[in-house]
């Protein structure tokens, strides 16, 4: 555990807080895809299996039934408790586009094939393009809440944290590198340029998050 | 087997 990632982790967890924050104080999930939701739960449960028969640490262990029970409530809250602010017909993403090439994805790239490692892998390239019906129905609309953009902006730092990270345990943990880990976390984090650029430009300067026409 | 990846990470 370095500080890069933790605080990327920290980061993780603060966005969470606030989409629930936003859900609960608004009495609404608008703006938020449930697409991209429902992937994040995907991509929790596949990676998670391994809570079932490898330990970590508590910290891991607490963070992953976290992500697991938060998705999962989030999921609850869109479709039962808030469900007529939820707008299905602008979260029109096509996710078979996205999970289609990670399930390829993940039998060729895997460092072992068995089930429990073909998951990981999958749910590593899932969670790299997760947000994309998120980010594609804000490019629909044009504009956001403040507090969503918010939510994104703390799960893109958690990305680009990572990075750091990575190059910190290269250099500390004699030259271990994780090829899946990392090229899928490049574009991960590559994906929320377009994003922090509006966000640092306007939101952070008190203006409302609004694409050009 | 534990050198599979940083399983370590969230």
């Amino acid at each position: 555990m370095n500080l890069f990632r933790l605080l990327g982790d920290l980061s993780h967890l603060a966005s969470i807080f606030i989409l629930l924050h936003k859900i609960q104080t608004t009495r609404s999930c608008r703006g938020i895809s449930f697409k991209t939701q429902a992937l994040y739960v995907t991509v929790f449960v596949a990676r998670y299996l391994d809570l079932f028969y490898r330990y970590v640490s508590l910290y891991n262990s607490v963070m992953k039934l976290f992500f697991i029970a938060s998705s999962v409530y989030i999921l609850y809250l869109m479709k039962y408790k808030y469900r007529p602010t939820n707008d299905p017909s602008i979260d029109t993403f096509r996710i078979e586009y996205l999970l289609g090439p990670c399930v390829l994805l993940s039998l060729i790239f895997n460092y072992k094939f068995s089930v429990t490692e073909v998951l990981w892998s999958f749910s590593i390239f899932l969670e790299s393009v997760a947000i994309l019906p998120q980010l594609f129905m804000l490019q629909r609309t044009g504009e956001a809440e403040t507090i969503t953009t918010h939510y994104l902006a703390a799960l893109g730092v958690y990305r680009a944290l990572y990075i750091p990270n990575w190059i910190y345990r290269y250099i500390t943990e004699d030259g271990v590198v994780d090829p899946i880990a990392v090229t899928a976390g490049l574009v991960q984090t590559g994906l929320y340029i377009d994003f922090f650029y509006v966000y640092f430009t306007k939101v952070l300067q008190g203006q409302k998050f609004e694409l050009p026409a | 087997d534990e050198q599979l990846g940083r399983h370590d990470e969230l």
